[in-house]
């Protein structure tokens, strides 16, 4: 086991219980800039964590940043851990990661989804949902990105337990989504929403479920045309932009739209690389080259968010 | 544990929306057993579906009646998923 940040191994996917000891390492070596949080539990009972990183004051403006939300996308907590990492490092060195955080707190959930995280670990690598018992099926999970208060029960998922896009039975029936909805208005001042998916290279905002544009899409437009530039130009990976329902398909109760319709104005998914190959069984010597890039985007929208407040 | 000897993913590109809508109708079946990793939605964008080995000659069969453009992404999903777990055990010594 690594005995520090310093040792563990960014280039190798990891288990749920190394990532929490990574988290727990991350917190005890920067004690003053990075906490831990448990927002809830999941279904089957495991914590819930988020890194919180601030330097100081009480509800200042935040950034959300959540991965691992479909189980077998692991690319997303490896690019997150990643992250976290990054940030401890860069705060009081990068200018522009310092004047973020002197002004916003981030919050970084990295396994979003333990119960199915840990099932493709143990069980199923291509299991995608939570690991709820569906009553009166004998099929399990719920997509927890179908589960969301805005377009619940729309056209883009499904009412049958068995798809891989089930709503589940109720909107924010999962515990997982549940927690961060309850977070988010507690909490009451986040600025920028950010959920990480994998693959397909695409940066999106709202809405999925309605091709009715958003309020801001204009500014989210351009902002995402940013973002994926600055993405682009470290490794050269493609990606396509807009709202949801334009770039990919109609998709109905996902984190993105909630979000927006909290009015945290500044919310995207992010669709990271697979560079046309792998899909979900991303080579692991890709991590690293993935974090990096999609960090140039993280950067933009979050400088974006600080230059713009609302 | 599941495990995924000679399943393959294929990478499918529809031209138009008629191939769009055969694909959203097999994605329907769920005898074939198929994991859409893309789903069919349009033209500009690919269709990745994960195909168990006992329906790979199906497909085969339902593509090529059809004339949609495929390849193959992934030869054997659980070849792609055994190095990965090496690549692990690897990390742990």
């Amino acid at each position: 086991q690594p005995r520090s940040t310093d040792e563990y191994d960014y280039e190798h996917y990891h288990t749920l219980s190394e990532i929490n000891t990574f988290m727990d390492m991350l917190v005890q070596e920067n004690p003053k800039l990075v906490s831990k949080i448990v927002i809830g539990q999941s279904y089957e009972g495991r914590p819930l964590n988020v890194l919180k990183f601030s330097t100081g004051g009480t509800k200042r403006p935040g950034i959300w940043i959540d991965t691992g939300i479909h189980a077998r996308e692991w690319i997303t907590p490896a690019s997150g851990t990643w992250f976290a990492k990054k940030i401890v490092t860069d705060y009081g060195r990068d200018p522009a990661l310092t004047a973020i955080l002197d002004k916003m707190d981030i919050f970084l959930e990295l396994v979003t989804n333990p119960d199915g995280y840990e099932y493709t670990h143990t069980s199923n690598r291509m299991w995608r949902k939570t690991r709820r018992i569906n009553s009166g099926s004998s099929c399990f999970g719920v997509d927890p990105n179908r589960n969301w208060g805005t377009g619940y029960g729309g056209a883009g998922s499904s009412s049958n337990p068995c798809s891989e896009t089930y709503r589940g039975p109720s909107v924010y029936s999962e515990s997982e989504v549940k927690s961060i909805v309850d977070f988010t208005k507690s909490h009451g001042n986040l600025k920028a929403f950010l959920t990480i998916h994998s693959y397909s290279q695409m940066l999106l905002y709202p809405y999925g479920d309605t091709s009715t544009p958003c309020v801001d899409e204009a500014e989210l437009d351009e902002l995402a045309l940013k973002a994926t530039s600055n993405l682009e130009s470290l490794y050269g990976t493609k990606y396509t932009y807009g709202s949801t329902f334009d770039t990919i398909y109609q998709a109905s109760g996902v984190t993105t739209d909630w979000a927006y319709d909290q009015g945290v104005k500044y919310s995207y998914t992010f669709e990271l690389r697979d560079n046309g190959r792998y899909g979900f069984v991303l080579p692991a010597d890709q991590i690293i080259p993935t974090a990096q890039e999609t960090w140039l985007a993280l950067m933009a929208i979050m400088e974006h968010a600080m230059n713009n407040p609302y | 544990k599941e495990t995924f000897e000679g399943h393959q993913v294929f990478r499918i590109t529809a031209k138009d929306e008629v191939e769009i809508r055969l694909l959203k109708d097999l994605s329907e079946q769920k005898d074939l057993g198929l994991d859409f990793w893309r789903e069919p939605v349009g033209v500009s964008l690919p269709v990745d579906v994960r195909v168990p080995f006992p329906s790979l000659q199906a497909l085969r069969a339902f593509l090529g009646y059809h004339e949609i453009h495929y390849e193959i992404m992934i030869q054997d999903l659980q070849d792609v998923l055994d190095e990965e777990q090496e690549m692990t055990r690897a990390r742990v010594f």
